[in-house]
């Protein structure tokens, strides 16, 4: 049969009275050429597992997704990445915590499962099996943006004020 | 949270998820995304996960893996394991989020029980859409 492929930016999303129709033809843009990235690595006979690897570096290369770039910020104004892939011919999976550095995390969590016989490592030890898988690094300001940045002030400030809420679309980035 | 679930012409399932977790997390706080089973799961005789939403509670839920047991050994449908977990478990214990599904018959689902969830889907021969709301 055909391929079928399904991906996600995240649940916190704008809530629909500060969802502008530029912002939400932003959003629908990008998921789009998101999709197209995935479609085709599947419609060349391409597996799964690539396919995913590849929509997912697409991800977290669009600033608009809380992954990669555009990340958010820990409470130290800080980047820790998480990542994981998994195939379910026979179950192999590469996951990766805590990390800043490389571009693509979800590539680093590859490189864990094709050339460690671990499935997931976390921090110094999982860049360094990026290092040496080649993975291209970025310095942390690549994975700067000014909208992630305010998010965290704001929290911080709601928090300072006892104003904290738990609305998902803050807290979800 | 991205991510990412596949079913490919030769019948494999895989996913894939990144995130930069929630903001202003503590340094050191990890969610679901990298614990195989909670955030991010993929096993042929069932199906492909990849998560969304508040960690802490996909971790104590092992939402990924709650869903791959209910087809394998009840015989539940992807649509009723999925919507089952996140609609009911989930919801009730105060956790909110969504997930993307695919299992290897091509049947899909991507259930959410908050506001929205960016996401979008593409059929060979089929649909293609993309969804916020």
């Amino acid at each position: 049969g055909g391929f079928t492929l399904l991906i996600h930016g995240g649940a916190g999303v704008l809530p629909r009275d500060a969802m502008t129709p530029e912002a939400e033809a932003r959003y629908h843009a990008a998921l789009d050429r998101v999709l197209a990235v995935g479609e085709t690595v599947l419609a060349a006979d391409g597996s799964a597992l690539d396919a995913v690897e590849a929509t997912v570096c697409a991800l977290e290369d669009e600033p608009l997704f809380n992954a990669g770039r555009g990340a958010v910020f820990t409470r130290d104004g800080r980047h820790e990445m998480d990542a994981a892939i998994m195939e379910g011919r026979d179950r192999m999976a590469g996951a990766v915590a805590g990390i800043c550095g490389p571009r693509n995390p979800i590539r680093a969590a590859r490189a864990v499962m094709q050339r460690t016989e671990h499935v997931l490592m976390m921090g110094e030890g999982a860049q360094a099996v990026a290092t040496e898988a080649g993975l291209p690094f970025e310095e942390d300001a690549y994975f700067f943006t000014q909208a992630r940045w305010n998010s965290l002030q704001e929290t911080l400030e709601m928090e300072r004020t006892g104003r904290l809420n738990d609305d998902p679309s803050r807290r979800h980035g | 949270t991205v991510g990412a679930v596949a079913l490919d012409r030769h019948g494999s399932v895989a996913a894939a998820t990144s995130t930069g977790g929630m903001t202003a997390k503590r340094a050191g706080r990890v969610g679901d995304t990298p614990v195989i089973g909670a955030g991010t799961f993929a096993d042929n005789r069932s199906c492909a996960v990849s998560a969304t939403g508040d960690g802490e509670a996909f971790l104590r839920l092992a939402v990924a893996h709650e869903i791959d047991a209910r087809m394998r050994l009840v015989s539940a449908s992807l649509h009723e394991a999925a919507a089952g977990v996140v609609q009911d478990d989930l919801t009730a214990i105060g956790g909110s989020g969504g997930l993307i599904a695919v299992a290897a018959d091509g049947s899909f689902a991507a259930p959410f029980n908050c506001e929205g969830m960016y996401r979008g889907w593409s059929v060979e021969h089929g649909a293609r859409e993309t969804n916020i709301y």
